[in-house]
C-alpha cells in the first residue's frame, strides 16, 4: 500500500512489517563450516538468488555448512565491507536479512561489486567531443 | 560502481527514454510523481531524458507493482525482504513488491530517517532501480545508491559522487551539469529533463 508518511501505517501492517521473510536466517548466528543446521539450505538459495552461489548448481540444496556455503559467506562478506570469517556472526547475518534490491550483486559469477572502480580514468574536459583517457598503472 | 556483464547501455540513437505505468495499478498522480523525481536526479548528471507517457506497451521503461509470481522467474517474497528489480538495458522492466508499505513522501526532501522502521521509502527504491535501468550494477559504497540494501526507515535519494561517476563512464556528463545538482527536483515536471538548473551539492 501507499502512505503519505509512515504515521499512517496502520498499525496491524507495521506488526507484519517486522516479520520480514528472512528474519528466520538470525537463527544461524554462530554457524560454520562442517556444521550441519536445520533450515541451512534457505540460506543457500538466497545466496544463489543475489549471485553468491552459481546459478548451475541445482537448488536442492542440503542443511551442511560446506565450503559452497562458507565461499559465499566470504564473498558477501568482503562485499559489504564486514569481516571476512566464512562464519554466519551476527553482523553479517543482520546485514543478510535487510530489505533490497532484487538485482543480483554477482552477475555470471564475477563480482565486481566490490572492486567495480574500473581503472581507466576518463577526464571529460567538456560535455561533448572527444574525451581525454588516462589510464592508471 | 559497476556495470552489468558487457555494460549493457541504452544506444546514443535512443537517448530521449519514455516510461509509463502498469494501468492495472491504477495509481495516483501522488505516487507517480514520486518516479518522476527520482527520474530527474538521474537525468541531471547524464544527457538522457526520460518523459511520462500513457502507453505502457510502447514505452522504453514499463514500472509495475506486483505481489509475488509476477510471471518474470523472479517472484516477490511479501513485506521487506526482496522490494523492487529492474533489469538492465535495453529491457527496461522495472517492478516493485506490491505488498510493502511504500512512503509516498511528497515532502521533498535529501536523506534522513523516517519515524517507523515498517516502512520503504518509494523514492529511495527508485532511484536505486532507475540506476539498473540505465546499466549500473551494485556497488559496495555503503552510502552510494547503489547499494543493494536499505535500512527500513531510512531515505535515501541522493545521487553520490560513486553513483554519478559511474553512469557518466556509460553516458557521459550531461552538458549542463556543472557538478552540483538542484535538491529538490522539481515535482510537477511533465518532462523530467535534468536542465531544471538550480544550484545543488552532491
Amino acid at each position: 500500500g501507499f502512505y503519505p508518511n509512515s504515521s499512517a501505517i496502520p498499525p496491524d501492517l507495521r506488526r507484519n512489517a517486522t516479520e520480514n521473510v528472512w528474519n528466520s536466517f538470525m537463527n544461524f548466528t554462530g554457524c560454520h563450516a562442517g556444521m550441519k543446521v536445520n533450515g541451512l539450505y534457505k540460506l543457500k538459495q538466497y545466496f544463489q538468488h543475489f549471485g553468491y552461489i552459481r546459478q548451475t548448481l541445482p537448488k536442492n540444496f542440503t542443511d551442511d555448512f560446506d565450503d559452497i556455503l562458507k565461499n559465499a559467506v566470504e564473498t558477501y562478506q568482503r562485499n559489504f565491507h564486514l569481516n571476512i570469517t566464512g562464519e554466519l556472526d551476527e553482523l553479517t547475518l543482520k546485514h543478510v536479512v535487510m530489505p533490497r534490491c532484487g538485482v543480483p550483486d554477482i552477475v555470471n559469477g564475477t563480482s565486481t561489486m566490490h572492486n567495480g572502480r574500473r581503472r581507466t580514468y576518463e577526464v571529460s574536459f567538456s560535455g561533448k567531443g572527444p574525451r581525454f583517457h588516462a589510464v592508471k598503472r | 560502481y559497476s556495470f552489468f556483464p558487457g555494460e549493457p547501455r541504452w544506444p546514443e540513437r535512443n537517448r530521449d527514454l519514455t516510461y509509463a505505468f502498469d494501468p492495472r495499478n491504477s495509481l495516483t498522480e501522488e505516487v507517480k510523481s514520486v518516479f518522476s523525481r527520482a527520474f530527474v536526479r538521474w537525468a541531471e548528471v547524464i544527457p538522457v531524458t526520460f518523459t511520462r507517457v500513457e502507453v505502457f506497451s510502447i514505452s522504453d521503461i514499463r514500472i509495475g507493482f506486483y505481489s509475488g509470481d509476477h510471471g518474470d522467474g523472479e517472484p516477490f517474497d511479501g513485506v521487506m525482504g526482496t522490494l523492487a528489480h529492474a533489469f538492465s538495458p535495453p529491457n527496461g522492466h522495472f517492478h516493485l513488491d506490491g505488498d510493502e508499505n511504500w512512503i509516498v513522501s511528497g515532502d521533498v526532501g535529501g536523506d534522513r530517517l523516517l519515524s517507523v522502521t515498517a516502512a520503504v521509502d518509494l523514492e529511495s527504491v527508485a532511484v536505486h532501480e532507475i540506476g539498473h535501468l540505465l546499466g549500473l550494477g551494485h556497488s559496495s559504497v555503503q552510502d552510494s545508491i547503489m547499494y543493494p540494501t536499505i535500512t527500513t526507515g531510512r531515505r535515501k535519494v541522493d545521487l553520490t559522487s560513486d553513483d554519478v561517476e559511474g553512469v557518466q563512464y556509460l553516458y557521459g556528463p550531461n552538458p549542463n551539469f556543472n557538478g552540483s545538482r538542484s535538491t529538490p527536483p522539481p515535482s510537477t515536471q511533465q518532462r523530467d529533463t535534468g536542465d531544471s538548473g538550480a544550484a545543488g551539492g552532491i
